[in-house]
C-alpha cells in the first residue's frame, strides 16, 4: 500500500509583513527536514506511530517552533508542556500535560500510552513517571530562546489581565 | 505547537502533538493538545487528526474526534470534514488549523488563521512545505 504523511509547526508568530527572506528560507528548512524524516520511516515500510515520533522529536528540538526548544513562556517565566499521540489500530493514546523538565514530551507521551494503564498524566507525576521509564530531563534553559522571552516581556509591558494574555498572545 | 499525522504501508493510521501551550500562560492552563479528542485523534476507520490554534475552542467542539466521526458516519471527505470543523471552531470566535491524513492517503490542510507551518508527503510523489 501506500503511505501519507502531513505536518505542522504551528499557526505562526512572525506576520508575513514581518518574516525576512533568511526566516521564511529557515522555517521551510526545518519544516522540510521534518517532514523527510517522517517520510524515510514510511517509505521504508515503518510503522506511522515511528514516522510521527521521528517528525515530533525534529520540531521539539528546534527553537523556531513552540514544542521542546523554543516553547513560550508561562507568567512566571517557566515552560510547562504538553503532548500526546495516538494510535488508530486501536485507538490506544498518551498524553502528558504541563511537564517542565522532558526534553522530549512526545516520547514520554508514547510512554503512558505504551507503559501505563492510564492516558493522560500532568505534572510532577508525569515528571516521575518520565524518571522511571528513564527518559531525558533537561534543566529549564534548555527549552528558553530570547525571542520567546521578549515575547513575554512585551506581553507584561501591556499590563494585560491574564485573560486577555492567553486570548491574544497565542 | 508542532504535529504529525500518517498513513504507513500497512493502512495504519497515527497522530501526534506537542506544544508549549500560550505565552504568559497561568493557573497550569492546558491546551488542547494532550486532550485527546481535541488536538489530537487517531482512528483507522477515518482519518488521523492534529490540531493548533485557540485550545480551549478546539476542546469545546472537539475537532479532532469531530472530523473523524463525520467521515466514519457521514461519509465527508477529510476535506469537507476538516473545513466543517474548523467553520465551527472560526462561528464560535476560535482560530487555528488542522493537518489531517485520510485512511485512504488524502494529506490535508484546513486553517482559519492567516499562516500555518506545514508540509504533505506521500507515497504518490507528493513534497511540499508551505508557510501561508
Amino acid at each position: 500500500g501506500g503511505w501519507s504523511l502531513a505536518i505542522h509547526g504551528g499557526a505562526g508568530t512572525i506576520a508575513r509583513e514581518n518574516m525576512s527572506a533568511e526566516d521564511d528560507a529557515a522555517y521551510r528548512t526545518s519544516l522540510q527536514a521534518a517532514l523527510d524524516a517522517g517520510a524515510k520511516v514510511l517509505a521504508e515500510g515503518g510503522e506511522a506511530l515511528d514516522a510521527v515520533e521521528a517528525v515530533i522529536l525534529l520540531l521539539e528540538d528546534d527553537p523556531r517552533f513552540n514544542a521542546g526548544r523554543g516553547a513560550v513562556f508561562t507568567w512566571e517565566g517557566g515552560h510547562e508542556l504538553d503532548a500526546s499521540i495516538m494510535d488508530g489500530r486501536d485507538r490506544d493514546a498518551g498524553a502528558v500535560a504541563g511537564v517542565t523538565n522532558i526534553r522530549h514530551p512526545i516520547l514520554l507521551a508514547r510512554k503512558v500510552m505504551t507503559d501505563s494503564p492510564h492516558v493522560m498524566l500532568a505534572g510532577k507525576g508525569a515528571e516521575t513517571f518520565a524518571k522511571e521509564q528513564g527518559l531525558e530531563t533537561v534543566p529549564a534553559e534548555w527549552f528558553g530562546t530570547d525571542f520567546r522571552r521578549e515575547a513575554l516581556e512585551r506581553m507584561k509591558a501591556k499590563e494585560l489581565s491574564a485573560l486577555d494574555v492567553d486570548a491574544k498572545f497565542g | 505547537t508542532v504535529g504529525a499525522v500518517a498513513l504507513d504501508r500497512n493502512g495504519n493510521l497515527a497522530a501526534g502533538t506537542s506544544t508549549g501551550g500560550m505565552t504568559g500562560k497561568r493557573w497550569n492552563r492546558i491546551g488542547d493538545a494532550p486532550v485527546i479528542g481535541a488536538g489530537t485523534y487517531a482512528d483507522n476507520r477515518s482519518c488521523a487528526v492534529s490540531a493548533t490554534g485557540w485550545g480551549e475552542y478546539f476542546i469545546r467542539v472537539g475537532v479532532a474526534k469531530a472530523i473523524c466521526a463525520r467521515m466514519e458516519l457521514a461519509g465527508d471527505s477529510a476535506q469537507a470534514a476538516s473545513d466543517a470543523v474548523m467553520a465551527d471552531v472560526k462561528a464560535l470566535g476560535g482560530d487555528g488549523g488542522v493537518i489531517v491524513v485520510s485512511n485512504s492517503g488524502d494529506a490535508i490542510y484546513s486553517f482559519n488563521t492567516s499562516g500555518m507551518y506545514r508540509g504533505r508527503a506521500t507515497s504518490e510523489g507528493m513534497n511540499e512545505v508551505a508557510i501561508y
